[in-house]
């Protein structure tokens, strides 16, 4: 009975740990505050400057949202040092944060407008778009 | 719903988007503003503001179909690669070269630039308004696009001829210098968009633009080169012609790479 009693216990206290591993919890790893790529489009047309943009109505810019945790390197680019801050914040949450998550990739978009009432621009805009998150 | 700008938007953590708060409508213009500065705008473009553009409009018509036929939704793909049969305005390789390299393709519309001591002549004078090239912009190249219609009302004019443009250099005392710029062969029964080479001109405007008297179009037989015609008289269309069809130049720019601050 000693010996169940020790064993449940072992048990118990091995569950707790388990549910408390950032490395083998479903429940942290695929969180929904995991650092991701979020959508957000901007819209030319809601912003009612279809009388100056010819093209295009707007676009995907997305954005990135969520937390940095352990493991990062299974979805989420992180750099070598994002690693190394994660660590240091779980020593010291309070001192120091967690990495930042923000973009990886970025893309870019051409924008045609009118530049006055007879001269129209092409432009392409460099880094607009977000392809791909990662914690930095 | 077209709303999306009327309040701030969160993750609800269940990747739903629910509304936070109501955005006040200075709020709002300030978010316009910012997203103006991201596209290096200090302000809405000057004469736009609630008429509707003139997308019919040749120059307009050219850069969309760039824009439909080279860029598409994937803008990491080289160019080459998207490019179907282009629209109307008949893309070369070197057109298709200098999209695959431009960061700014602009368009200027052809004005009938009055300059007085300048003797009308049987040629054409065409002038562009450079002023808002972007300081420091690298000119790739630029090109004057005319319209030529096989309708013809005089059939005596048929044949072979040749188009000559000319950088208008001086015009005081009535004088006119004119600087040779590029020419381009055609047959009356032609009918499509004619190319000129203009890079020269338009970095010389851009430099100089005190010195912007507008390029000088002259038409002459292939064979007889001192009998000037009307570009009218072979079906070249001018400014007061169909909107679609109108002159107009068009120049390629490589980004300085400095990002523009304009202070609004």
């Amino acid at each position: 009975q000693k010996r169940d009693a020790r064993r449940r216990k072992k048990s118990e206290s091995s569950s707790l740990d388990y549910r408390s591993n950032p490395y083998t919890d479903p429940a942290i790893q695929y969180s929904s505050r995991t650092c991701k790529i979020q959508t957000l489009y901007v819209s030319f047309k809601d912003l009612k400057w279809q009388d100056w943009i010819i093209a295009p109505d707007g676009y995907d810019a997305y954005y990135c949202s969520g937390e940095c945790n352990f493991p990062l390197n299974a979805h989420m680019n992180a750099t070598n040092h994002a690693i190394v801050q994660t660590l240091v914040h779980l020593v010291s949450p309070g001192k120091v944060p967690k990495p930042c998550c923000a973009p990886t990739k970025l893309s870019a978009i051409s924008v045609l407008y009118f530049l006055d009432e007879s001269n129209v621009i092409l432009k392409k805009y460099k880094n607009m778009v977000v392809k791909s998150c990662g914690c930095h | 719903d077209g709303q999306r700008l009327s309040g701030l938007y969160v993750d609800n953590g269940l990747d739903q988007t629910v509304v936070h708060r109501v955005v006040t409508q200075r709020e709002k213009r300030e978010v316009e503003h910012e997203i103006l500065n991201l596209l290096g705008l200090p302000d809405r473009p000057r004469n736009t503001g609630g008429k509707v553009p003139q997308v019919k409009r040749s120059a307009p018509k050219f850069l969309l179909d760039i824009y439909k036929n080279t860029l598409g939704e994937d803008e990491e793909k080289p160019v080459t690669l998207h490019t179907q049969t282009s629209g109307e305005f008949d893309l070369t390789g070197q057109d298709l070269r200098a999209i695959d390299q431009s960061d700014v393709i602009m368009s200027f519309a052809a004005h009938n630039h009055h300059v007085a001591g300048v003797r009308h002549e049987r040629g054409k004078r065409l002038w562009f308004d450079v002023s808002e090239v972007p300081p420091g912009e690298h000119i790739i190249g630029a090109e004057l696009r005319l319209y030529q219609s096989s309708d013809i009302k005089n059939h005596r004019n048929r044949g072979s001829y040749m188009i000559t443009a000319y950088r208008v250099l001086r015009t005081e005392d009535g004088e006119r210098e004119l600087q040779y710029v590029d020419s381009v062969n055609t047959t009356t029964g032609h009918e499509g968009w004619l190319t000129l080479n203009v890079s020269e001109p338009l970095q010389h405007w851009v430099n100089n633009p005190d010195g912007n008297r507008g390029l000088y179009l002259s038409v002459h037989p292939a064979d007889r080169s001192v009998h000037e015609m009307r570009p009218e008289d072979i079906g070249i269309v001018g400014s007061r012609g169909d909107a679609d069809r109108q002159p107009f130049m068009v120049g390629f720019f490589k980004s300085s790479g400095i990002r523009e601050a304009k202070v609004r």
